[in-house]
């Protein structure tokens, strides 16, 4: 989703990776 | 109707689980608005965490922002510390995807202070690792190599390789 430096994108991505399995259950 | 709000939260998260953002968000406000029917501090936090996390895979970054700050207010009054942190690393990640390197730097600084009183090491070593990141953004070379050489030092701590 983003054009910025490399490491940038490691760490975002590497949350957004993360985020996509991660839900507060009831 | 206290049933109800527990199915439409598992829902959400189904949906959720399935990469129907649209439909994730439909549920987790019916979620939200039967959480605030009751009062349940709790529920209503989680939803705006889920919404939030939702308007992240709809690039709809502003909006997550603010379901965001609903969550960290809501962990601030209920004492949540880890959730709390947990906010505050999403607004960091979120200002960044927004490029307001300034703002995310405060939210990852406040997750870091967190992490520390809960010595928790990873999130201290997630925390460096974007503070390093957003302050070469920013061109704060001494600020960055600081957090990066934390995050070295963590991450041989905690053996994370990569």
């Amino acid at each position: 989703p983003m054009r910025m430096h490399s490491l940038q994108v490691d760490s975002v991505q590497r949350w957004m990776e993360d985020l996509r399995h991660m839900t507060e259950v009831e | 109707r206290a049933a109800q709000g527990r199915t439409y939260g598992n829902l959400g998260n189904a949906y959720y689980l399935l990469g129907n953002f649209q439909k994730t968000v439909g549920a987790h406000e019916q979620r939200l608005l039967i959480a605030k029917e009751f009062g349940d501090r709790a529920a209503e936090r989680r939803a705006y965490c889920n919404l939030g996390n939702a308007y992240i895979f709809l690039g709809q970054f502003g909006v997550a922002a603010e379901h965001y700050k609903r969550t960290l207010q809501l962990a601030r009054l209920l004492k949540d510390k880890a959730v709390e942190a947990q906010a505050c690393y999403s607004l960091g990640n979120t200002y960044t995807l927004l490029r307001d390197y300034e703002r995310a730097i405060d939210y990852h600084l406040k997750h870091l202070i967190i992490a520390r009183e809960l010595k928790d090491r990873v999130g201290e070593g997630r925390a460096c690792w974007s503070l390093g990141n957003a302050h070469t953004a920013l061109g704060n070379h001494q600020d960055a190599v600081h957090f990066a050489e934390k995050h070295l030092e963590i991450s041989r701590e905690t053996g994370d390789k990569s």
